[in-house]
């Protein structure tokens, strides 16, 4: 198995407050290339991570791939759940690093009322300094697609407190490599502060992401570019559109008809009435020599004399009559 | 391209992804320059076609014509450079891969 080479990453990385408040300053003109709804934090980590390649040629993670992936938000039993669908990961691609990034606020414990002890004259009941903010942990579990189960616990990450609402990163590549050596490439994550209702989070630009930093090994194959980017038919395979060719094959493109619709004059060469030359006689007799066969018989090579006689005659036997479809010939009457 | 040099040569191809249909996915870059290679690999090959030991056997031969239709070499990309491209995925995810030999730096007889 491939060990990816020694390299440390951050075990925790918090970013600048400014530029990742507002993803979409940011991303400025860029947003538009992601197209609607896709300005978050994952798309400007990963613009940034491009950038950063087409700039100075650093590649990212030490490999030639960066994969990230966004969540979709579940509440099981009023807790928050954020599942993240790994199966894009290709076979070929090594894992060298894997990175949880998510954004937090410190939690203040609602303060509490004390009861007063004694009605002194003066005093007056106070609300205790509301304690430490509170700590949370990651839990990851990993399931294969079709369980229905809470998955198996792979991970639990302890969180200190952050100083003020920040993006946090963490190095779950043990995590991501155990799941994915399992078959089981749905991740699930929790932020588990421990409070009876941590009141459930809506789907938010602060939605948390994983990067997959990994080594494409069949990308120096001929035409790797066309494994991931090349996506021609449009459509899911078994399934023709309306607009299918007439005969039922998967091509979506419109067959144009060879023989022409309307009696209009054709243009024949005045004087030359012979049939075209019939399909090459088959001597083996084969059954499909009566109907000319997809591909044309190899007829061996005439020399250099006959060859150029023949191609007179072939010339004056072939090419008798020219069909052109009613838009050609409308345009020509139109010249 | 007219006034191109005769002799295998680097040609300049910008490559538009909107050309190929692959826009609705690449997110950058929209465009970039590939280039390509063309040009004769003509008896005697000057050093500028950068031609290998086998190539430049190969036009010996055929230009000696002992043993007819030994075409000539060929033209083909010799250095090349990788591309960074930032894409959709199927699930709509974005991923950056940097694909090797995506832009010709040299062409050479081979």
């Amino acid at each position: 198995s491939h060990t990816a080479p020694a390299r440390s990453a951050p075990p925790v990385a918090s970013y600048g407050l400014a530029r990742d408040k507002d993803p979409q300053r940011f991303l400025g003109d860029r947003a538009a290339a992601l197209g609607p709804g896709a300005q978050d934090m994952v798309a400007v980590h990963m613009l940034r991570l491009y950038e950063k390649y087409r700039q100075r040629g650093a590649r990212p993670g030490g490999g030639n791939t960066v994969r990230s992936f966004r969540p979709r938000l579940e509440v099981v039993n009023q807790r928050a759940l954020y599942f993240f669908n790994l199966t894009s990961m290709q076979d070929s691609e090594m894992i060298l690093t894997a990175t949880f990034h998510f954004y937090s606020e410190p939690r203040w414990p609602r303060a509490h009322e004390v009861p007063c002890k004694q009605r002194a004259k003066n005093a007056s009941c106070r609300l205790l300094p509301p304690g430490l903010p509170a700590r949370r942990h990651l839990l990851f579990r990993s399931l294969s697609q079709n369980m229905a189960t809470q998955g198996l616990l792979r991970g639990a990450v302890a969180l200190a407190p952050p100083p003020r609402g920040l993006w946090q990163a963490r190095d779950i590549s043990p995590i991501v490599k155990a799941a994915r050596r399992d078959g089981e490439l749905l991740l699930s994550a929790e932020l588990d502060s421990g409070e009876k209702d941590p009141g459930v989070p809506r789907p938010s630009p602060h939605a948390p992401y994983i990067l997959i930093y990994a080594n494409d090994l069949a990308i120096s194959e001929p035409n790797s570019v066309a494994v991931t980017l090349q996506r021609y038919d449009p459509f899911p395979a078994g399934d023709p559109e309306p607009g299918a060719a007439p005969n039922n094959s998967t091509d979506p493109r419109v067959r144009r008809a060879t023989q022409a619709a309307g009696p209009f004059q054709d243009n024949e060469l005045p004087g030359l009435d012979e049939k075209p030359a019939q399909a090459p006689h088959d001597p083996q007799g084969h059954k499909h020599a009566l109907w000319p066969s997809p591909f044309r018989t190899l007829k061996p090579r005439p020399g250099r004399k006959d060859r150029r006689r023949k191609g007179q005659d072939t010339f004056a036997a072939s090419s008798q009559v020219l069909h052109f479809d009613e838009k050609t010939m409308q345009k020509a009457r139109r010249k | 391209q007219w006034d191109e040099p005769r002799v295998c040569s680097r040609r300049y191809l910008k490559v538009d992804f909107a050309d190929i249909g692959w826009n609705e996915w690449i997110i950058s870059p929209k465009s970039f320059d590939a280039y390509y290679c063309a040009g004769a690999c003509e008896f005697p090959m000057p050093k500028i076609v950068h031609p290998s030991n086998h190539a430049t056997i190969q036009s010996i031969v055929r230009a000696v014509g002992i043993v007819p239709g030994i075409p000539e070499p060929c033209c083909v990309p010799d250095k090349m450079s990788p591309l960074g491209v930032l894409f959709l995925d199927e699930n709509r995810n974005v991923v950056l891969k940097v694909y090797p030999n995506m832009s010709v730096e040299t062409c050479a007889c081979r």
